[in-house]
């Protein structure tokens, strides 16, 4: 919150847009900003509506260096933009630094991301230490289309406007803790001798020679890849980590994601019926891959490139009975199956489930 | 692992490390860091209070990490004390 706990009077505020960068088309710009606003309005009894001409609460604009608001702009990088607290006059505008790249998606920096930021100062707030929230001060890209302001920022808006209108209260996603015992993941890989988790929009990252597991965007990464991913494996002899989200998969070379993808998961085989790939993990001995889906699994030769035939089976009658499989991977020959907070260690040599441990095993909690 | 800044780096290391804490911290520009001053550097005293903040190891001293977010582009707004 912002010291003094400035609040707007009335729910229904008027904002005003002075002026346009000409480095999005007027449309997009407005687009970014109506996007912004109703970040905002979903999830608080506020209103805001468009005003041309005349005063108006919250006056945004691009500026330039000095401004002449005792807070000159810093060219390219460094300072994005900012606002002032609730208030007359300058109070509630945002003013946006003219010389950074603004854009409508991942690349330079996406006016809809900053300018939702700064209408929470707008509003009253203030910066979190919450590495997931919107109010976090350091600005990090997320697909619009994906967007959901995280509770984190639903709480604090919350706490000086009161809930929404909505009949359902809206929720936001919450930024995983390593060592929350009731933490699940969506998706795990290896990836060049480090384990990598997925959880949402996030990546939870493990060197097995570092004590401290470090949490980045997977958009840090790779900006093209969607969040919510659904199963990952790293094809080690070529050095590739394929990640899968309902019917589609994308191939990971490094930081780039290889040209031409997504594709379809049926390219490797699957039959239509198949709709999301649940786990997969890949056995760098045989050159066999396998996938999850439900109560079955399939096997994927790497190097025909081709399903195996006789497939799918099973799990519970090659696996034993590691239930639905959330998330899976090979390391130093035993494969570890995810299910909900429970983690299995299966020996694919003796076909024999040999510990069952928390799913936060790794992270030395 | 990432490699240590080289020393001829530190001074501009230094000047990151005040600009930001000055734009964002609250840090008096006109702070002297005393070779001999009982308290503890201002300096210090505000570079833990931003690596509390990030969450990242309060040291004290501008670490990798701590190099690492201030170059992050950011909103201009300080992250505490009042911005009017």
């Amino acid at each position: 919150f912002t010291k003094g706990n400035p609040k707007w009077k009335s729910n229904h505020l008027t904002y005003r847009i002075l002026n346009y960068t000409p480095k999005m088309r007027q449309a997009d710009t407005e687009e970014a900003i109506k996007k912004a606003l109703s970040v905002w309005s979903k999830v608080t009894p506020l209103t805001f509506r468009r005003v041309e001409d005349e005063e108006a609460d919250i006056v945004i604009s691009f500026a330039y260096r000095d401004h002449r608001d005792n807070s000159p702009f810093d060219g390219p990088n460094g300072q994005l933009a900012h606002a002032f607290q609730p208030g007359e006059g300058i109070g509630g505008d945002v003013h946006l630094d003219e010389e950074e790249a603004w854009t409508k998606d991942g690349r330079g920096y996406n006016l809809f991301i900053v300018v939702a930021h700064e209408l929470g100062h707008s509003l009253g707030l203030s910066h979190s230490t919450d590495p997931g929230a919107l109010m976090y001060p350091a600005y990090s890209y997320t697909d619009p289309n994906e967007f959901l302001l995280p509770q984190d920022d639903i709480d604090g808006i919350q706490a000086i406007y009161g809930k929404s209108n909505a009949a359902v209260q809206p929720t936001g996603p919450v930024t995983p803790e390593a060592c929350d015992p009731n933490l699940t993941f969506d998706a795990i890989a290896t990836l060049r001798g480090e384990i990598i988790f997925f959880k949402d929009r996030y990546m939870l990252r493990k060197h097995p020679a570092r004590t401290v597991t470090e949490r980045n965007f997977i958009s840090l990464f790779w900006s093209k890849l969607p969040s919510g991913i659904q199963a990952a494996y790293e094809n080690i002899e070529t050095d590739e980590v394929l990640v899968f989200k309902e019917d589609k998969y994308w191939v990971i070379r490094g930081y780039d994601i290889a040209p031409g993808y997504p594709k379809p998961i049926y390219h490797l085989g699957f039959p239509k019926t198949v709709k999301r790939v649940n786990a997969a993990y890949s056995d760098e001995n045989t050159g066999k891959t396998y996938f999850f889906i439900a109560d079955r699994y399939w096997r994927y030769d790497e190097n025909k490139k081709s399903m195996d035939h006789g497939y799918p089976r099973k799990i519970v009658s090659d696996f034993g009975k590691i239930g639905r499989v959330d998330a899976a991977f090979q390391k130093d020959g035993y494969v570890y199956f995810f299910h909900g907070t429970t983690q299995f260690q299966f020996d694919p040599h003796t076909k024999r489930i040999v510990r069952q441990m928390k799913s936060i095993s790794w992270f030395n909690c | 692992f990432p490699v240590a800044p080289e020393a001829e780096d530190e001074g501009k290391t230094l000047e990151l490390v005040e600009t930001y804490l000055q734009n964002f911290y609250n840090l008096q520009r006109d702070h002297q860091p005393h070779l001999r001053n009982k308290g503890e550097n201002p300096l210090a005293a505000k570079l833990k209070e931003m690596q509390a903040f990030f969450g990242l190891q309060v040291t004290g001293k501008p670490d990798l990490r701590t190099l690492e977010i201030m170059k992050k582009p950011r909103c201009g707004i300080p992250d505490i004390g009042e911005y009017v």
